[in-house]
């Protein structure tokens, strides 16, 4: 998280810490046994990850203390079934399921995000919020969980911000936008997620309920907080249907 | 042939008849017949030597050392006395017959002796004239005259004594084993006849009770005493099992009373004086009666009688929310049936309060008593989620009474329990920040 702040204990109690490899990597808790990240944390070149080789942690906001914790036991991994990404330029579809093996008890420092209904608006500016153990501002991996405030970007903007990049590296392979992203962030950078937080929840909170809902999934993005650039995030809201069946079929 | 029966007929002859018999004779037979019969004597042929009052040899015929008669000489002789064709009949079975000759036989005409049948002739007891000894005819109604015998026989309504002779009333007893009857004594409403030796058998199913109701019309000789009547002569004797028999006479009635037993005896007994004018009763029979049950806590007893009798059954039901239970376990129904000794054939169950035993878990949450005790029937349990990490699907508190299946039932009467929901979205702690 760039330009953000440490989370105090227990105020985003949904983040999971994932360790794939020896890479780390965000999700959040949906329910009992389930958890929620980004497929391209668990489909790496092409290929699903080895279940045994996913490590999942959870309940504290210290990563050296979550890490010696006994990692969670995973029943089966869920990649969205039309994720696919063979040379990192398509994150369409970027969202997977994690069963765990036992079902969670929840408490202050573990608890569930809640989930938006089928293709639910997110109004453009509204401030949500993105949390995680990825590279901070100064470029070190962060230790706390950090968080960070970011509004909703208009899709306009963020489509023409990423037109921009690919005119700007030519040589690079932006990859593409689509409707099942949003994007958030600030247009003068120093705010965003980055690596490490990929998988992670950006939330937006109901105003009347006061409960805060899994809006976005942190999936990709040109660099990190850099001035005009935004963090992309894929649109949960797209995918109530595909989270319900996936859960009830499993 | 001492123990063998006399012969019903014979024959009797003199010495090597029909040769002339020897002189110098002195030979006896002694004749006899079964009791019961006459001896007939008929002889066939007499020829002995005559002689005025059969001096020298004579046939004589005796009875009991009795002489009924003394023969000697021919049919149609001078001399002697001839029996003719005229047979003779003995007063008893027996009869017995003395040949005595003397020393000589006269020639050329020698005698020959004699040759007799007798036989048996039945008596007619019937016919015979009443005794002189004053103890009355021989049958004291109805006389049988039978070969070798005779028997007495009675008119209806009465029976033979024991005496065979005479006649008494009959007592009209026997076994009464209908539900109700009536007796009297015999000839009633006349006096009673002497030397009666009535029994009467009141025997009704097990089960039954007896109930004797004498009428008013209650007369049975008794000696007064100090003590109150003595049935010295006449009397009833009412006889129950394990109890003590109980005589009745004089003359008041003992009216109702009640026996307590399915079977009572009856002996009605007169001797050969007094008077008694007789008695009359009409039995009923009721069932034997068992105690009303006791009432029973959390429970009642169907049907719901004044009484209870013998084959009556009851049922016991408990209340909603209470079990049968009997010698420490439950049972599903309960009768019991009043048994013929006034016993019900199972003692009372009793009715214990039901318990839905211990509510089910609820899953990340808990359950709380709000009232009662025990998991007893109407016992009121609220389920709770572990907030507020957990809610209760709709967020109410759902409260569960032990129903009387056994059961804990919402107030919608469904025994699912609920299920506690995660709390999405909430965390304890909010991030909060004043600086702008």
């Amino acid at each position: 998280i760039m330009g953000g702040e440490k989370a105090p204990d227990k105020t985003i109690p949904w983040q999971v810490m994932l360790s794939v490899d020896g890479g780390r990597a965000g999700a959040m808790v949906i329910g009992d046994r389930w958890i929620m990240t980004a497929a391209h944390n668990l489909v790496q070149k092409g290929k699903l990850v080895l279940k045994e080789k996913l490590r999942v942690f959870m309940g504290d906001n210290d990563a050296e203390k979550l890490a010696k914790l006994t990692p969670l036991g995973v029943a089966s991994l869920h990649p969205h079934p039309e994720y696919k990404n063979p040379d990192n330029a398509n994150y369409n579809h970027d969202i997977a399921l994690i069963k765990l093996q036992q079902p969670l008890t929840f408490h202050a420092a573990i608890m569930p995000l809640c989930l938006p209904p089928e293709d639910t608006i997110y109004k453009t500016g509204q401030i949500g919020m993105v949390s995680g153990f990825g590279i901070k501002e100064d470029d070190i991996i962060a230790n706390k969980l950090r968080y960070i405030r970011l509004p909703v970007v208009d899709g306009n903007k963020c489509q023409a911000s990423v037109n921009s990049a690919k005119a700007a590296m030519p040589t690079e392979t932006i990859p593409v936008l689509t409707d099942n992203m949003f994007c958030a962030g600030v247009p003068e950078g120093g705010q965003d997620s980055c690596t490490g937080d990929s998988g992670g929840a950006y939330v937006l909170m109901e105003d009347s309920t006061k409960r805060f809902w899994a809006a976005g999934i942190v999936s990709w993005g040109v660099g990190c907080g850099q001035t005009g650039r935004y963090g992309v995030y894929t649109r949960v809201a797209k995918y109530i249907s595909w989270i319900n069946k996936t859960m009830e079929d499993n | 042939l001492a123990r063998s029966l006399p012969a019903l007929h014979g024959v009797v002859q003199s010495p090597q008849f029909p040769q002339p018999y020897p002189a110098a004779l002195s030979q006896q037979w002694d004749l006899s017949v079964p009791e019961g019969y006459q001896l007939q004597l008929s002889f066939t042929h007499l020829d002995i030597e005559p002689s005025a009052d059969c001096y020298y040899d004579s046939l004589t015929v005796l009875y009991d050392k009795k002489v009924l008669a003394k023969f000697c000489g021919q049919e149609n002789s001078a001399d002697g006395h001839h029996p003719g064709n005229r047979p003779l009949l003995s007063p008893g079975n027996r009869l017995t017959l003395v040949l005595q000759t003397d020393d000589t036989n006269p020639e050329p005409h020698q005698h020959l002796g004699f040759s007799a049948h007798y036989q048996a002739k039945d008596i007619d007891e019937c016919s015979a004239p009443d005794p002189e000894d004053g103890s009355g005819p021989l049958c004291s109604q109805l006389c049988h005259n039978t070969l070798g015998s005779y028997m007495c026989s009675c008119r209806h309504g009465y029976e033979l004594r024991p005496d065979q002779r005479t006649c008494v009333l009959s007592c009209g007893g026997g076994i009464f084993d209908e539900p109700e009857g009536t007796l009297s004594s015999p000839g009633y409403p006349d006096p009673s006849p002497h030397g009666l030796a009535c029994q009467y058998v009141i025997s009704v199913e097990p089960g039954f009770i007896v109930n004797l109701n004498f009428t008013d019309s209650f007369h049975i000789e008794h000696i007064g005493t100090q003590n109150g009547p003595s049935c010295l002569y006449h009397w009833l004797q009412v006889s129950i099992p394990d109890k003590e028999p109980q005589k009745l006479c004089g003359g008041k009635s003992p009216g109702l009373m009640p026996t307590n037993s399915y079977t009572v005896q009856l002996d009605y007994h007169t001797d050969w004086a007094g008077l008694s004018q007789g008695w009359s009763l009409h039995y009923t029979t009721q069932r034997v009666q068992c105690a009303s049950p006791s009432s029973i806590t959390n429970g009642r007893v169907t049907p719901n009688f004044p009484q209870y009798y013998y084959r009556d059954y009851i049922q016991v039901r408990c209340d909603p929310g209470y079990k049968l239970m009997m010698d420490g376990r439950e049972i599903k129904s309960y009768a019991s049936m009043c048994q013929k000794n006034g016993q019900w054939h199972l003692s009372l169950p009793e009715c214990h309060i039901i318990d839905c035993g211990e509510p089910k878990a609820l899953l990340n949450g808990g359950v709380t008593f709000i009232s009662g005790s025990q998991n007893q029937h109407l016992s009121v349990i609220q389920y709770h989620c572990n907030e507020p990490f957990y809610s209760l699907l709709g967020g109410a508190t759902v409260s569960y009474t032990c129903a009387a299946d056994r059961t804990w039932r919402d107030n919608l009467d469904t025994p699912v329990i609920p299920s506690c929901i995660p709390v999405c979205g909430q965390p304890t702690v909010y991030l909060s920040g004043f600086q702008r």
